[in-house]
């Protein structure tokens, strides 16, 4: 502050004795100009150190093992009125610009600085990341993510903090947002998802080894009704025994790449092209259904000990998701229909004979600035 | 952004009392995780 304090210092007094006379009119403008300019850094600094201390005190209370309730606000509820698909297609064609050569490090550093990511893991030299949306989606050096050789064991897809993980055993399959607030797998899922339940087990069962989840995904676009997905419950009953789920939060600084966390066959992906609303710890606790109704890809197929689906549910900031086994596959476009809600998009891979098989640690997908 | 796995694994048996069998996480709610480490283990 004091730098740039002495900075806008030096300008001020060059623009007085550039103007010459009419002294006291100068003068009282350039100090209206730099004193809004350290209002507006002492603006963000003190939005900054406050993020910081309610950042500490978040992971201070879970540490202390406190559970956060549900609590919807005002603030949240503003939020739905927010062009947010616009404001993260904006955010990303701003970071997508490139910087020139010398500036690169710059920001890179800055951007590490401010959400503590480890640059010394960065694949290449930071002056090769043309804009920060490149660096956003950095590969990592050779052996910096060891895979666990324990072959019982289900491997982490992202770097990220574990929010929640159990084993779905409720009517509903309903997985905990924040305490007080829950919402259902399938909806999560989607309508047509393989996910095994209990009121449906034999049948999907002999589906899964005879002739999976093809059949059911024809009738993808009828059974999904214009409803928000909040009152779509389309598998009621309760799931088979020893079906588990784990929700990994990935902050802004962290590594953006999805790898698969099994051999797995993965028979289709769903893109729900829902809304882009922020993804971070007060979000969770205000905004009801976020991981239902933000926009997201799955992915679902089989593992050895049967079915595996994975989520991955964008943001404000990171509102689109690349997938590396179907590059074609565009999310975050504009919206041209005004309903919120639209059936999901389905392609499944099996019966265009395109199975696609992917090995643990694999990389499969990746967020995307903007 | 976040992810969300959702997957079928082997679970113990009730009636056997043997909670080495089945399923377990080896993570904690808050805790860092990395590409590849472990999240859970099955013994069968």
């Amino acid at each position: 502050t004091s730098f740039f304090a002495k900075k806008v210092h030096q300008a001020a007094q060059a623009r007085a004795s550039f103007n010459g006379g009419g002294r006291a009119d100068s003068n009282g403008g350039s100090y209206l100009v730099p004193g809004a300019t350290v209002a507006t850094i002492l603006m963000l600094g003190a939005l900054h150190a406050r993020r910081l201390y309610e950042d500490k005190k978040v992971e201070e209370a879970r540490e202390r093992g406190v559970e956060f309730e549900f609590q919807p606000d005002v603030k949240a509820s503003f939020l739905r009125f927010l062009p947010l698909r616009t404001i993260s297609r904006f955010w990303g064609h701003l970071t997508s610009v490139e910087v020139p050569v010398w500036l690169r490090p710059y920001l890179c550093r800055a951007w590490a600085r401010a959400f503590h990511s480890n640059l010394e893991e960065v694949a290449l030299p930071l002056e090769e990341y043309a804009s920060l949306q490149e660096f956003f989606v950095r590969s990592l050096k050779e052996g910096s993510r060891p895979i666990d050789p324990d072959p019982k064991c289900l491997i982490s897809p992202v770097d990220g903090i574990v929010l929640r993980f159990g084993e779905l055993k409720s009517t509903g399959a309903m997985i905990e947002q924040v305490k007080g607030f829950s919402y259902s797998v399938a909806s999560l899922l989607g309508a047509n998802s393989i996910l095994p339940m209990m009121a449906e087990r034999t049948h999907k069962e002999d589906d899964l080894i005879d002739n999976p989840p093809i059949e059911q995904g024809k009738k993808s676009w009828w059974r999904v009704s214009l409803a928000s997905p909040r009152v779509r419950d389309p598998v009621p009953g309760c799931p088979v025994k020893g079906l588990f789920y784990c929700v990994i939060y990935l902050k802004p600084g962290d590594y953006h790449r999805i790898h698969s966390p099994a051999d797995w066959k993965i028979l289709g992906r769903r893109h729900f092209s829902g809304r882009l609303f922020p993804l971070n710890e007060r979000a969770t606790r205000t905004i009801r259904n976020l991981y239902v109704e933000n926009e997201r890809v799955v992915l679902e197929g089989l593992w050895q000990q049967g079915f595996m689906g994975m989520a991955a549910i964008g943001a404000t900031n990171i509102g689109s998701i690349e997938l590396y086994i179907e590059p074609e596959l565009r999310t975050n476009c504009p919206k041209k229909k005004l309903l919120q809600s639209e059936p999901p998009e389905e392609r499944f891979y099996e019966p265009e004979g395109v199975e696609i098989t992917v090995k643990r640690g694999d990389e499969v997908a990746a967020f995307n600035m903007g | 952004s976040t992810v969300v796995l959702v997957f079928q694994a082997p679970t113990s048996e009730s009636s056997a009392k043997d909670e080495s069998s089945g399923f377990s996480f080896c993570v904690k709610k808050g805790e860092r995780v990395r590409v590849g480490s472990a999240l859970g283990r099955w013994h069968e």
